[in-house]
C-alpha cells in the first residue's frame, strides 16, 4: 500500500496555507495549532474532532464541568452547527483571539457570545442570566437587590437607545468606552504559538514565505 | 467604583478564558 501516515489528517482538515491566508496566523503557527488540535480532539474520543466534553476537559481538566460561557464559546466555534469542532473551525475561530485580529471581529464575536438566544440583540434577561451564572460559578453571594442594581446600571450605560435591548451598534459604543470588556478576546499565546509551545515538534512542509 | 456587569463576566468566568486550552496541555 502506498498510503502514507503523513497524509492521514483529521476530518475537516484544511491546508495550513489556506488557513494562514485567511487568518492572522502564519503557516507554521497553523501547523502548531494542528498539533494542539490533535491532542484536544483525541483526548476522549479518537475521531479527530473536538466534542464538547473534550473542550470542557481542556478548559477545566474536568469533562463533566458545565459552564454557560464555555458552552457559548463551543457553540460559536462549531460554525457548521453539527456538535463538534473540526480543524478548520478551530483555527478560524481561534484567529479572532489573535492579537493582530481586527478589533471589529472581536467586537462581533463577544456580542454573539452574550446574545445567548441568538436574537441579534443582547436582552436584559440574558445579561441577568449571565451574571447569575457567574455568581453560581464563582460561589460569590450577592443579594437579589445588588444583582438588580448591577444589571440596571450596566443596562443604562449600554442601552442608549432605550428600547430594552442592546444592538451591535450600542455594544460597539460600550466597548469603545470600556475597552477592557474585550480583554478576554485576545490570547497573547497566539502571537507566536510556535515559540510559546516548544514541545510541539514542527516540521513545516511549506515555508511561510511561499504564501 | 461601580463595575460593569459585562466586565464582571468577562474577567471572572473561567469558561471565557481560552488560555486554559493551552495551559492545560
Amino acid at each position: 500500500c502506498f498510503c502514507s501516515k503523513k497524509n492521514k489528517h483529521t476530518p475537516g482538515y484544511e491546508e495550513p496555507t489556506v488557513l494562514a491566508a485567511e487568518t492572522p496566523f502564519t503557516v507554521s503557527e497553523v501547523e502548531a495549532l494542528y498539533e494542539l488540535f490533535k491532542k484536544l480532539s483525541n483526548s476522549i474520543i479518537s475521531d479527530g474532532l473536538i466534542h464538547k466534553e473534550e473542550f470542557q476537559l481542556a478548559l477545566f481538566r474536568n469533562r463533566n464541568r458545565r459552564n454557560l460561557f464555555a458552552d457559548r464559546i463551543f457553540d460559536l466555534f462549531d460554525i457548521k452547527r453539527n456538535g463538534v469542532i473540526d480543524f478548520g473551525e478551530f483555527v478560524r475561530s481561534l484567529s479572532v483571539f489573535h492579537p493582530n485580529a481586527p478589533i471589529e471581529d472581536k467586537i462581533k464575536f463577544a456580542f454573539r457570545l452574550y446574545d445567548l438566544r441568538q436574537t441579534g440583540f443582547i436582552e436584559r434577561e440574558e445579561l441577568k442570566e449571565m451574571v447569575l451564572a457567574l455568581l453560581h460559578e464563582s460561589e460569590l453571594v450577592l443579594s437579589e437587590d445588588v444583582v438588580e442594581m448591577i444589571v440596571d446600571k450596566t443596562w443604562k450605560d449600554a442601552d442608549t437607545k432605550g428600547d430594552g435591548k442592546i444592538d451591535l451598534e450600542e455594544w460597539r459604543d460600550l466597548v469603545s468606552k470600556s475597552p477592557s470588556l474585550l480583554k478576554n478576546m485576545t490570547l497573547p499565546y497566539l502571537k507566536d504559538i510556535t515559540l510559546s509551545f516548544p514541545s510541539f515538534v514542527l516540521r513545516s512542509e511549506v515555508e511561510d514565505t511561499e504564501i | 467604583k461601580f463595575f460593569n456587569a459585562f466586565e464582571f463576566i468577562s474577567s471572572m468566568s473561567s469558561g471565557f478564558d481560552l488560555s486554559n486550552l493551552f495551559e492545560n496541555k
